[in-house]
């Protein structure tokens, strides 16, 4: 996958 | 979310409020590291690029929004408002030797060569290494005031629960991401020596005394 992987920590 | 994370995200909280607490209430910044309050704002800055492009939850939105702000506030009340009780001959740790080594492993190890991912693999090593101009300020002056020990004690907390937090996520839910383990790891390490002051003095009412 590219480009920033979504984060869905703090 | 699991309740490990819950608690660490409520620690870290915690312990920006406590800070924020104790400038305001003494109306000083004696004893505190501007050099790792600033490191913190980058911190923020760096890995919170996504607020306005990723919606995860409210929760997480405002909890980045509440992170980005309190840190800056920390920073101005640092170096603006209490900048005559801020105590620079002891706060000298190079930021440099942090931030320019930190910047190249960004760029050496990172998930996806892209700039939002370097600039978020930055921010975790830097996270893991921010702290260090605090402890190497308190090394210096020997001692630190009880509500700055109970701030350090909840903003190490924060990282071990997220390593808790890990944990529970690699066994439930599959997931397993190995730079956030390691930097938190290592940063969850650096406290330890203050985790053992803080439990054998504070917690028995002693004052926060290193040997200098």
């Amino acid at each position: 996958n590219y480009g920033h992987t979504v984060k869905d920590e703090l | 979310m699991n309740i490990f994370r819950l608690i660490g995200d409520m620690s870290h909280l915690l312990a920006i409020v406590l800070l924020l607490l104790k400038m305001w209430k003494t109306r000083s910044c004696a004893g505190i590291s501007g050099k790792s309050q600033i490191l913190f704002a980058l911190v923020f800055a760096t890995r919170y690029l996504d607020l306005f492009t990723a919606f995860i939850s409210a929760y997480n939105s405002t909890m980045k929004l509440f992170f980005i702000s309190t840190s800056l506030v920390t920073v101005y009340l640092m170096y603006f408002k209490f900048r005559a009780t801020y105590d620079a001959n002891h706060d000298t740790f190079r930021l440099e030797f942090l931030v320019v080594p930190v910047g190249g492993l960004a760029f050496l190890v990172n998930h996806n060569f892209s700039p939002l991912e370097i600039l978020w693999t930055f921010s975790i090593y830097l996270e893991s290494v921010a702290i260090l101009p605090q402890l190497f300020m308190m090394s210096k002056t020997g001692e630190a005031e009880t509500i700055t020990s109970h701030y350090l004690f909840a903003l190490g907390s924060y990282r071990a629960l997220y390593i808790l937090n890990w944990v529970f996520r690699y066994y439930f839910e599959g997931f397993f991401d190995l730079i956030a383990v390691v930097a938190g790891c290592v940063q969850t390490i650096l406290y330890c020596d203050f985790f053992y002051l803080y439990i054998t003095k504070v917690l028995k009412g002693k004052k926060l005394s290193l040997p200098a």
